[in-house]
């Protein structure tokens, strides 16, 4: 892996969204990471819709929370995602209103990834911004700088937030992930999470996937 | 862990000098402590006692140890009579893998030379809280919520208390009211933002605990959710059923493979 990459600069990243008082953040951490892939597959950032899957993924429970394996189901077999334009976030469950004919982006299939941060670095780099899930313990007041709890508090198996990787790199030598959050920029560094990098912090390196775009 | 009402004074206990294992951790609070002082007003480490608690690859240390401060050299700023001030301090210290990290810090002012020293204290030495960390709750600024740099932790030191002493209780209504502007919140009535104000209140508690466990840069404050409680944040933003086995995915092939 390059010693740090930020898919922000590069324009990969669409901007911080707000998922409101809602636990959606499944759906965000996912169309976080399709807008990443149809970029860098089709070359156009496009901003995606998470109320889509709200309303659309029966599998998932909407606000009440949701998993991005089935979510990546859930868009294969609707037949794509809508824009935000199109298909704007309301933060709560509506009845489905899906067409087809809408659709902007579609997924072939998604996959999971290692749990080695070394590897997820490379991945990152060379792939897209990648979904990932984590122990949000301390983000209720986390307001800047890098995240470290200690391992007890943060425990990997206590997951219960989904989040973006779009980068990583060091800071004073300290290394970091930068995730895009979606609770709305004015939470933590402009919407940002900096959580340390390698030592498996509050299970960053659980629960990593992405969608694959052919 | 609550500060205490009153400075204490040495206990007859015997006290001896570090014990080997002692040392490095008491050496590591006598750091902490010094942090930010002047080299003139910089203490050194008298005696320490203290126990130690194995948690998994850690150790916990209980530490409490006589700290003197230099003579004042300035005749400027030194009072009469010039003496030389005892601090005894007690400390908690988390060793893991050989990093540490100061837990607590928690010191009253003894005067060893003469007995009852609480009583000297009570008479007008001021709170070891107040004369810590980066300035005295009097001397704190208005709270600014927008600044970065702002720390509570003057502040943070007292919340333990309970009831919180006046001056503090004011301090905190007027940070609680800075949040609700800055977060445009409404309440339904009187006895709800009072309620609200209890939670904002322990939540920074919470949140200077927090800060004291993280081992990053991470800095942990007032944000846009500190008026819920934390089964008001869980519900409400975050995701319970991420802890359920997902569906079964395709491993991707790793970069170097691609």
């Amino acid at each position: 892996a390059p010693p740090e990459w930020d898919w922000r600069s590069k324009g990969a990243v669409t901007k911080v969204k707000d998922q409101g008082m809602c636990g959606s953040c499944w759906a965000f951490s996912v169309t976080g990471n399709v807008e990443g892939q149809w970029f860098l597959n089709q070359g156009t950032l496009l901003s995606l819709s998470e109320q889509e899957l709200l309303d659309c993924d029966k599998i998932d429970k909407a606000c009440m929370g949701g998993l991005p394996s089935s979510a990546y189901s859930a868009i294969k077999n609707l037949g794509g995602l809508e824009t935000e334009d199109d298909y704007s976030y309301r933060g709560h469950m509506q009845a489905c209103n899906f067409s087809p004919e809408k659709a902007k982006v579609y997924i072939n299939d998604s996959v999971e990834l290692s749990q080695n941060e070394q590897k997820l670095a490379a991945w990152l780099a060379k792939r897209g911004p990648i979904s990932v899930a984590i122990n949000a313990f301390g983000m209720q007041f986390y307001r800047h700088g890098i995240s470290r709890p200690l391992r007890p508090l943060c425990s990997p198996w206590l997951i219960d937030h989904a989040v973006l990787l779009v980068g990583y790199g060091n800071r004073s030598d300290v290394p970091f992930w930068a995730i895009k959050n979606s609770w709305g920029t004015d939470w933590g560094e402009k919407g940002y999470y900096y959580l340390h990098r390698g030592s498996g912090a509050c299970g960053v390196n659980t629960m990593a996937s992405s969608a694959v775009v052919d | 862990a609550a500060a205490p009402a009153q400075p204490r004074a040495a206990s007859a206990q015997a006290w001896v000098p570090p014990s080997p294992e002692l040392r490095a951790p008491a050496l590591f609070a006598l750091e902490m402590f010094n942090r930010g002082r002047a080299a003139g007003t910089r203490v050194v480490l008298g005696a320490v006692r203290g126990r130690v608690h194995r948690v998994g690859q850690g150790s916990l240390y209980s530490l409490e140890a006589t700290l003197m401060e230099p003579p004042c050299n300035d005749p400027t700023v030194c009072q009469l009579p010039v003496s030389k001030k005892t601090l005894l301090c007690s400390f908690e210290v988390l060793d893991e893998l050989g990093k540490h990290v100061l837990l607590r810090k928690d010191c009253g002012l003894v005067d060893t030379k003469v007995p009852g020293a609480e009583r000297a204290q009570a008479a007008g030495e001021p709170k070891s809280a107040f004369t810590q960390g980066s300035g005295t709750i009097s001397s704190l600024s208005q709270p600014r919520l927008d600044n970065r740099n702002e720390t509570f932790s003057p502040v943070f030191s007292l919340l333990n208390e309970d009831p919180l002493p006046q001056d503090l209780a004011v301090k905190m209504a007027s940070i609680f009211r800075n949040f609700v502007i800055t977060y445009n919140r409404t309440y339904e009535s009187k006895e709800e933002a009072q309620w609200r104000l209890s939670v904002f209140v322990h939540n920074m508690v919470r949140a200077q605990k927090i800060q004291a466990l993280d081992r990053g840069t991470a800095q942990y404050g007032v944000t846009k959710f500190s008026d819920l409680t934390e089964e008001e944040f869980r519900t409400t933003y975050l995701n319970p059923l991420l802890r359920e086995p997902g569906k079964k995915m395709k491993q991707a092939k790793s970069v170097g493979d691609l």
